[in-house]
């Protein structure tokens, strides 16, 4: 899946749309009914509403037209192009044009209405073109779907609800696609107050909190009081998911993300040319498969690598680790003694994860302060 | 040039090769005849561009396979754009 430039979408959870005129292939109540079950399609899946509105000016206007019809992209007559529509936004923005040049019908003996509109309708919701070749928003019309069993899939799903999140019903439970089938088994989405929950990897990200699990994230800003549930794949699509370790360079405003013995760099949603790279480039022994957790300890300008039981210590200045290490963990860090999924430092305390468990540790003090669930930041 | 064999009824002409690569994946519009330039390494990289999209195999070559993928109805609005 993909989205426009800025990733354009809906400010508002209430659209409306109209349909400005019809085509003569069909009965108009079989038009209003595709329309409005092509609609429900998307609505199904997010938190947006379709109201429809019978005159004046609607976020989606819906038209049936020929060839040229003013907008600089005319149709092709027959076949070919069976219609387009407009990112969302104001006037043409958000509007789906369909060829009336084509032969519109509620079954496939022409061509289905209720699909190609629901194709367009992601369009006019922020989506492009998928190349995943199950998706509605692949660019090809599928004579063969099967319109009895219409399901959105994971791909479709998965990008709608990166920009809009999950319908009414809590983020904990799953969305499955609109019609699941045996062989499209939905991905549970993690539910975000489990009190078991543990996490692949955390991070600063420019005053924001960071919380990896799988192929999912959290963010957490300070002024928030819940976390928003994100895929990686929304901001970063070609990072691995499953992270071993990441931390924020606050320095050079980076994240570096750790997946096995490779790391990459990224700064905002981009990732830096020549990555990934191997972590023995740091000075890691080959002995060293994965990092477990990592955080850069600003005051010190140290980035503490915690592998099993010991850890490394990585002077950003000098750009290479600090003699005497690797150390014991337990040594430095008393009553750090399970071990580390992941680790960062929030108003002078390092915050260190293990499983559903996190310990505040003091490092003046030189001692674990709170033993708290991971999740304590969801303020679930 | 003889007359492209893709010019016979029922294919794709080299025309309406040269716009759907030009509508849908942005190749650079220029006057000079497509069928001179099918082989050039813009062009050539542009089918590659459309094969990996929709799922084909990656040869570069307007194949059978890619005609027949560019004669199935679709929707206009650009699989890649500027």
């Amino acid at each position: 899946f993909g989205f426009f430039p800025y990733r354009q979408k809906w400010r508002k959870n209430e659209v409306t749309y109209r349909i400005v005129n019809y085509t003569n292939d069909m009965k108009q109540a079989d038009v209003d009914a595709a329309i409005e079950r092509a609609l429900k399609v998307w609505s199904d899946v997010i938190p947006l509403t379709f109201t429809r509105l019978r005159e004046g000016e609607a976020d989606i206007m819906i038209s049936f037209a020929v060839e040229d019809h003013g907008d600089f992209l005319p149709f092709d007559g027959p076949g070919g192009v069976l219609g387009h529509a407009y990112p969302p936004g104001p006037k043409i923005n958000g509007d789906v044009h369909l060829d009336d040049d084509e032969t519109w019908t509620e079954d496939k003996s022409g061509v289905n209405l209720f699909l190609a509109a629901a194709h367009e309708f992601g369009h006019s919701l922020g989506l492009v073109h998928s190349s995943d070749t199950k998706a509605l928003m692949y660019p090809l019309y599928n004579t063969n779907t099967d319109l009895t069993k219409f399901h959105l899939s994971q791909d479709d799903i998965d990008g709608i609800q990166s920009l809009y999140g999950y319908p009414p019903s809590s983020p904990d439970d799953p969305v499955p696609p609109t019609k699941s089938t045996e062989q499209e088994k939905p991905e549970k989405n993690p539910a975000t107050c489990d009190p078991n929950m543990s996490f692949d990897a955390v991070s600063t990200l420019r005053g924001e909190m960071l919380f990896f699990k799988d192929k999912y994230f959290w963010r957490k800003s300070i002024n928030s009081i819940e976390p928003t549930l994100y895929l990686l794949s929304a901001f970063w699509p070609s990072l691995p998911s499953g992270f071993d370790a990441a931390y924020e360079l606050t320095t050079q405003d980076m994240v570096f993300v750790f997946k096995g013995n490779k790391f990459w760099a990224v700064r905002g949603n981009d990732i830096q040319p020549g990555y990934p790279r191997d972590i023995y480039t740091l000075g890691f022994p080959r002995t060293v498969k994965k990092i477990d957790a990592a955080f850069f300890h600003k005051e010190k300008q140290k980035t503490y690598f915690f592998v099993n039981d010991i850890y490394w210590r990585y002077d950003e200045k000098s750009h290479s680790m600090d003699h005497g290490f690797p150390r014991q963990i337990a040594t430095d860090f008393p009553g750090v003694d399970q071990k580390i999924d992941a680790v960062f430092e929030s108003f002078g305390f390092f915050y260190f994860f293990s499983g559903s468990s996190q310990i505040e540790f003091d490092p003046n003090a030189k001692m674990v302060t709170r033993t708290l669930k991971s999740n304590s930041w969801f303020n679930c | 040039y003889p007359l492209n064999p893709a010019a016979i009824a029922g294919k794709l002409s080299m025309d309406r090769v040269q716009k759907y690569l030009e509508d849908f994946y942005n190749l650079e519009k220029n006057v000079k005849q497509f069928v001179r330039r099918k082989d050039s390494s813009p062009v050539v990289a542009k089918i590659q561009e459309m094969q990996r999209f929709l799922g084909l195999q990656v040869t570069g070559n307007l194949d059978d396979d890619t005609m027949e993928m560019m004669k199935k109805p679709r929707c206009g609005f650009p699989d890649v754009s500027s």
